[in-house]
This record gives C-alpha cells, structure tokens and sequence, in this order.
C-alpha cells in the first residue's frame, strides 16, 4: 500500500 | 512435558478468534513462567504479542522451554470442537511434533482429544522497546470495533487525533468523511463503559482500516480496549484477558500524505 510504512522499520529484529 | 490446563476454556477460544484473521501460523513459546506468541502478519505492518501467565492456569507444567509452531487455521478448526463451557488442556512432550488439546465437558461425562502436527517456524522475535506513549485512550472495546467498522466504510486509512478535548476518528474517501470524536468521560460510574484519555502531547497518526478492524475480533475477550500512542511510533491495541494475560496489536502508522 502506497504510504504504508512497516513493523520492521520500528522494532529490531534481534 | 508442558501441559496447561484452563478452566474457563472460552478464553482460549477467544485468544484463537483474535489470531487468526491476522496471523496464519505461529509459534506458541512455552516457559516455566506461561504461553507466549509474538509474530507479525503477512505484510509485516503488524505485529501480536500473546501473553498467558501460568498463575492464570488451573494446572501448568513446563519442565523445559518449549516452542511450538502452529497452524493457526487447524488449531481453529480444532477449539472450534471445544464447548464454551468445557476446561481445555493442551499438552505436549518433551521435543513432541504434535500437540495434543483435551476438552473436557463441566460434569465430565464428555472428554475430547484432539492430536495437531506442529511445524518448525523460525520464527525470530522483534525487540519492542518500551514506550512512554503521549497519549493513551481507554474505550469500550465495543464501542472502538464499531468505530473501526463504521468508519472503514470511507477509506482505508483512519485518522486517530488525541487532544486534551478528547479523540477524534476519522476516514474519507470517495463517498465522504467522517469524523467521530469521543469526550473523555465525566464521571466515572462504570469502569469497563468510560473513555478515559491520559495525555502528555497531543498525537495525530494515519492507520490502515483493514488491520484495526483484524484487531477488533479481539473484542469478546474484554469489555474495554486500550490505544497507545506516540508520534511516528506503531499504535498499540490491547485487550486484557480476564486475570490471565493480554493480547497487543502493533500497527505500523502510514506516512501522512
């Protein structure tokens, strides 16, 4: 989806 | 061997119906200290934390840490077996490939047991960091699915706006916008029915419908739902489960345009 940012960009995957 | 015994078995039927719109498989991680599942949807804009505390359990024996990947759709199939009245236990050996759910009927006269392959998800958790959020919102959970469920008919994106006045929903698309503002309660006579806004700054994001309305199928699990949010931070969802846990949906905020 245009303008959707993702869970990834904010939580560190480990 | 695992094995967790929950007397008011509705509640994992409940947890089931909150997962699987969102998730379709999952690893249930298993601990001396209770059930956890943490996984994002599909399109990694969201994210699930499942937490059952074993205290929450009738009977709970974890002798190693165990993780235990699901098919969220057989499991549903399967608690879909289950009474709401019946104690469900779900048990497990040592390194198993299979799960097995028992369901027992209140007066015993009815015992079931159902025996699901389990799947090897490498799964890898996301670090959360703890949020001191500017804003959070305590709503009837009913009242938030149907917000979620009105206003989806006007857009796919929904505005949530939170001022000291109170919060505002909105969404507009080519029929039109609409707008639905909620005053913090005046008095608050009954816990579970009042909206109760703590804010530290005013925060207005943009959130995709079709995941809010995923995370109301939360709604049975509590009479009341909790928003937190930040500025360019993902909004948490979170419904409490009776005395045992919580469910939290994460959702990613789209980019204002």
């Amino acid at each position: 989806q245009q303008g959707q940012r993702l869970i990834t960009s904010f939580f560190s995957k480990p | 061997m695992f094995e967790a015994r929950l007397l008011q078995g509705s509640l994992l039927k409940k947890v089931m119906e909150a997962l699987k719109e969102l998730l379709n498989e999952a690893a249930w991680d298993c601990s001396d200290a209770g059930i956890q599942l943490q996984a994002m949807d599909n399109s990694h804009v969201s994210l699930v934390s499942l937490n059952l505390r074993a205290e929450g359990f009738d009977k709970y024996r974890c002798d190693r840490n165990l993780s235990m990947g699901m098919n969220l759709g057989s499991m549903s199939k399967i608690l879909k077996c289950a009474s709401n009245e019946d104690i469900i236990t779900i048990k497990a050996q040592d390194n198993a490939d299979t799960v097995t759910f028992v369901f027992e009927s209140p007066d015993q006269d009815k015992v079931s047991d159902y025996e699901m392959k389990l799947m090897n998800l490498d799964q890898e958790h996301l670090g959360i960091p703890e949020t001191d959020y500017a804003c959070t919102i305590r709503l009837p959970s009913s009242e938030f699915a149907r917000i979620c469920r009105d206003l989806s008919q006007f857009g796919e994106s929904m505005v949530i706006s939170c001022t000291k006045e109170g919060v505002r929903f909105s969404a507009t698309g080519d029929i039109g916008t609409g707008n639905i503002k909620l005053a913090q309660s005046a008095k608050v006579d009954k816990e579970e029915e009042a909206v109760v806004i703590e804010m530290q700054e005013p925060v207005s994001l943009t959130f995709a419908c079709r995941y809010l309305n995923s995370f109301t199928k939360a709604t049975s699990l509590s009479k009341s739902v909790q928003l937190s949010m930040s500025p360019e931070v993902p909004l948490v969802v979170e419904y409490k489960i009776e005395d045992i846990g919580h469910v939290r949906y994460y959702l990613a905020p789209k980019i204002e345009d």
